[in-house]
């Protein structure tokens, strides 16, 4: 599946 | 990165900056909601456990090292410095803050992106981060007059959120495969709660009063 976007975000 | 999300880190390092001013320069925490700093401490050791990991920039790393390394710095401060700990009311500052831990957890164990150990902590961390601030805003309406310092970090830690709900927007319209409702419906959340300290803080800012919170 798709892999969760990475959490680029604080 | 975009400007909005930029402004919403600088805000919220201000914010940061502002409380340990307060508490390093006046010795005091007087008006300070540990329970809120305890929170804030769970929030970030809950969201950056991909610290080691993934490696985004020096500035994400470094962000979050401070974060991390403040808000626990804080909690150390209000409960073990000799001085600041006397200033610290306990019986102020009595929100069951416990309720909010085990009720986000819950949630986040429900309403996740991904069940897997590192999305339920993150999405714990998003949830547990949009009501942190309830200990902190009870205690200023039970201590009636605010001070100065304690005001501005309230109003830039409630601004910072804002300023990331502009950063989703202009992702969502940027980025094709943009998705982040969980973050984006907590934010919303988050700000809203701050609404009326925002609305009394601009009043005593306008008649140039001191703040005052309804009890």
């Amino acid at each position: 599946g798709q892999t969760a976007p990475v959490k680029d975000e604080l | 990165m975009n400007i909005f999300r930029f402004a919403g880190d600088m805000t919220h390092l201000i914010s940061i900056l502002v409380l340990l001013l307060k508490v390093y320069a006046t010795k005091s925490c007087s008006g300070i909601s540990l329970k809120t700093q305890e929170l804030y401490g769970i929030v970030f050791l809950a969201r950056y456990l991909d610290l080691f990991t993934d490696f985004i920039s020096v500035y994400n790393t470094v962000m979050k090292l401070v974060f991390i390394g403040s808000s626990l710095a804080i909690v150390w401060c209000m409960r073990f410095h000799r001085v600041v700990k006397r200033s610290y009311d306990r019986d102020v500052d009595t929100f069951r803050h416990y309720f909010l831990v085990g009720g986000c957890f819950l949630l986040a164990l429900f309403v996740h992106e991904k069940f897997s150990f590192r999305e339920v902590f993150w999405a714990f961390s998003i949830y547990l981060e949009a009501v942190a601030i309830l200990p902190q805003l009870i205690l200023l309406q039970r201590s009636g007059n605010v001070d100065n310092l304690t005001g501005q970090y309230v109003l830039f830690l409630g601004a910072y959120r804002g300023f990331y709900i502009l950063n989703w927007i202009y992702r969502y319209f940027t980025e094709d495969q943009f998705s982040r409702w969980i973050s984006c419906v907590s934010g919303l959340v988050q700000t809203a709660l701050y609404a009326d300290f925002f609305y009394y803080y601009f009043i005593s800012w306008k008649n140039n009063a001191k703040l005052k919170l309804p009890a």
